[in-house]
């Protein structure tokens, strides 16, 4: 299913990661694994696993030394952007901290082809959404914890230590959560849709200042095995102008501005529905909710029977114009200075999936940003949402920001990922089908 | 698992620095045919 593997792609992203260690079997092989809130199977490579690289650097599942070992046969397979990996389920028991989880479904991976799992530190993914995105409809390892009475509540939560100083990398907590690693009272929102952990946000502040986009609401997911932070296209470019990020050209984006700024800003100004503005000056169709691409193509550099896509292009850049604009608008600014700012924003596009890198010697000048969620704001500092890599002459600074655009009815859509988890103590909980968010001390 | 009927898993934090492939990624050829391609192709990202 095309909306699903479109979020698991985000998992190419695993560069500050977090990860513990199980046994699998008995007596128990060890295993350092992504605890992923994204994902819902259990994998870890197989010693069967003969032609795949990366199986020689991990450490591998042996089944015929495990007296709990139990066959099941059933192949399986995960896509993640850059490859899959595939194999077969099996069952044994699973040491997690000091009990065991007792037959439980998980995939030996006998291929791993993508250089992701080459360079990985981890062996494996241990996954922690809910059954209802299990490939192979495996149960979760969390569900026969609740299920074999290991924990008391259905609850488990996340406290991930983002002092950069302290060797300590966190604690996933089961059954609970742990009030040395939190400050007040955690915000609770609604589970919306069963499968990730994902919830109704509201609109994102880049320095207090509403962006306007998800006013009408947003979704977002709690991913602890996504480590940046990832949202519409339309809000990190903002974010990527108001902290200088280094982002992609797009003569679309600029020949929309050039073209039909002024209509749309008249359009604006005359109260049109802004969502039939882009459709109005013939840049998209109006799909009854939004604007889309009428899939016009243009033919005029089509070469190799490949056409420049530049329909799909114009439509989406005219989408993004209007909420620009209207931000702007609602702030009063004078037409020439929103023409002039939409246009720079035409510069800032972000690398779709990709990350953007940003002037280090300016991050105590960058605004925070702010999400809103259950009615509260949570902020991040630039300090929080931008990494550091290296020290010196010699670092590079990069936005935890990038862009990921997935239509109604799933989107759009917000991946919180470690680095919001890292600032906000993420609680998780099942029995009540809530997530909820505090200060992490 | 402690005396609160909490189970504690530790966990191990990468710490990111050059070798990590981050900042190298970034510059990578791969990187910049990617987005050479996004340019002309694919302006609302291929996930858009």
């Amino acid at each position: 299913d095309g909306s699903d593997t479109d979020i698991v792609a985000l998992k190419n992203y695993m560069d500050a990661q977090y990860f513990g260690e199980i046994g699998v079997g008995t007596p128990p092989q060890k295993f350092t694994v992504i605890f992923d809130t994204g994902s819902s199977n259990l994998w870890v490579p197989s010693t069967k696993c003969y032609f795949s690289v990366p199986c020689y650097f991990h450490s591998k599942y042996k089944s015929s030394e495990s007296s709990t070992y139990k066959k099941n046969g059933k192949t399986a397979a995960i896509r993640y952007g850059t490859g899959a990996i595939s194999g077969f389920f099996s069952e044994d028991n699973v040491k997690i901290g000091d009990i065991v989880v007792k037959r439980q479904e998980f995939i030996e991976a006998t291929r791993e082809p993508s250089v992701t799992f080459l360079v990985a530190k981890f062996d494996g993914i241990l996954g922690l959404g809910f059954k209802e995105i299990s490939v192979g409809n495996a149960t979760p390892v969390w569900y026969n914890m609740v299920k074999q009475g290991l924990v008391k509540e259905p609850v488990f939560s996340f406290w991930l230590n983002r002092n950069v100083e302290e060797e300590e990398g966190g604690e996933l907590v089961f059954g609970g959560m742990d009030p040395n690693h939190f400050k007040g009272k955690h915000t609770y929102v609604p589970v919306t849709q069963k499968g990730y952990w994902q919830f109704d946000m509201g609109d994102v502040l880049i320095d207090g200042k509403e962006s306007g986009y998800c006013n009408g609401g947003c979704s977002a997911i709690a991913d602890s095995g996504t480590s940046l932070l990832a949202g519409p296209t339309t809000v990190v470019t903002m974010i990527n102008h108001a902290i200088g990020a280094v982002g992609v050209v797009s003569q679309e984006c600029k020949a929309v501005v050039e073209q039909y700024g002024q209509t749309i800003m008249d359009l604006l100004l005359t109260e049109a529905h802004p969502k039939k503005i882009c459709s109005q000056v013939g840049l998209c169709t109006f799909d009854g909710t939004r604007g889309v691409s009428a899939g016009i193509e243009s033919v005029v550099d089509e070469k190799d029977g490949r056409s420049s896509g530049l329909g799909d292009a114009m439509c989406s850049a005219c989408e993004m114009a209007v909420v620009w604009m209207q931000n702007q608008l609602r702030r009063n600014q004078t037409q020439d200075r929103i023409l002039n700012y939409v246009n720079e924003l035409c510069e800032r596009l972000p690398s779709p999936m990709g990350q953007s890198a940003v002037e280090c010697g300016s991050i105590s000048s960058m605004p925070s940003v702010s999400f809103t969620i259950g009615g509260k704001i949570f902020d991040l500092s630039p300090h929080e949402y931008i990494l550091k890599v290296g020290e010196g002459a010699a670092a590079q600074c990069i936005s935890g920001f990038m862009g990921l655009d997935i239509p109604p009815p799933r989107g759009p859509l917000w991946i919180l990922g470690d680095m919001f988890m890292g600032r906000y103590h993420t609680v998780f909980d099942s029995g009540k089908l809530r997530v909820g968010f505090a200060e992490a001390a | 698992a402690s005396n609160d009927g909490l189970l504690r898993i530790g966990l191990k934090k990468l710490k990111l620095d050059h070798n990590n492939g981050l900042a190298a990624r970034l510059e990578s050829k791969e990187a910049k045919d990617l987005r050479a391609s996004i340019r002309k192709y694919n302006f609302r990202g291929k996930l858009g």
